[in-house]
């Protein structure tokens, strides 16, 4: 299984106004 | 048929791939909103939000689906989306013939916006979802909303239309489960395709997967 970072996602969950 | 798709003119697949990129945005900012899933593991989160992420769409989309001519149509005709449309984005009847029954049905139990709401919040919160650590907080969770949605039919939710009407939202969950297999099938076969795959956008490829890189 490759190594997923979901960097995206991460970045969207911490977003306040999302 | 899944076998016949013409993969060679995909006119819809950009316009469509921005629609579901935004509508992921929309369910990452619903899901935020749910009691006790930011306390969740960041993990975990993620696990519950890549696995649902299709179906809650399919789900959301039921508020522009109308019976009239079974379409999804969002404000005026200029926004109307065909089932001709979705096959011009790569996706075959095998899923639009299901999808469009399941619309059908989810749109005559008339569910109240609170019902709508929070059958969203409990596909999000399934415990036994691929990659989930914490099954039993996130199982309490959604026991909580379940409880919650019960309520609400018993108290607010008047006769004829309250008939059955929890067991029938739990099928429409079952339904979604088999509309999203499909769905990770037909988006498998297009994303390995890097002249379609280039056409997503990244946070598509993140949520559903890229299998080129």
């Amino acid at each position: 299984k490759k190594k997923e970072n979901n960097a995206l996602l991460r970045y969207l969950l911490d977003k306040d106004d999302v | 048929s899944s076998v016949n798709i013409d993969f060679s003119h995909l006119s819809m697949l950009p316009h469509l791939a921005d629609l579901v990129s935004y509508s992921i945005q929309k369910v990452i900012g619903f899901a935020k909103m749910i009691p006790g899933f930011r306390n969740l593991a960041a993990e975990d989160q993620i696990a519950l939000l890549k696995s649902s992420a299709i179906e809650v769409i399919m789900l959301r989309s039921n508020q522009s689906f109308t019976l009239e001519d079974m379409t999804w149509t969002c404000g005026s005709n200029d926004f109307k989306y065909r089932i001709s449309d979705v096959t011009q984005a790569g996706h075959s009847m095998d899923l639009l013939e299901p999808l469009v029954k399941f619309q059908v049905g989810l749109k005559k139990l008339n569910l109240h916006e609170e019902e709508h709401v929070l059958l969203m919040a409990i596909c999000i919160l399934s415990p036994d979802r691929p990659g989930v650590q914490d099954t039993s907080l996130v199982e309490s969770l959604q026991d909580r909303l379940s409880e919650i949605l019960q309520t609400y039919i018993r108290c607010r939710h008047p006769p004829p239309g309250s008939r059955l009407l929890y067991a029938k939202m739990i099928q429409k969950l079952a339904d979604l489960r088999s509309l999203n297999e499909e769905h990770s099938k037909q988006y498998r076969c297009l994303s390995f395709q890097p002249e379609h795959s280039m056409q997503l956008t990244p946070l598509v490829l993140e949520v559903f997967g890229n299998e080129i890189s």
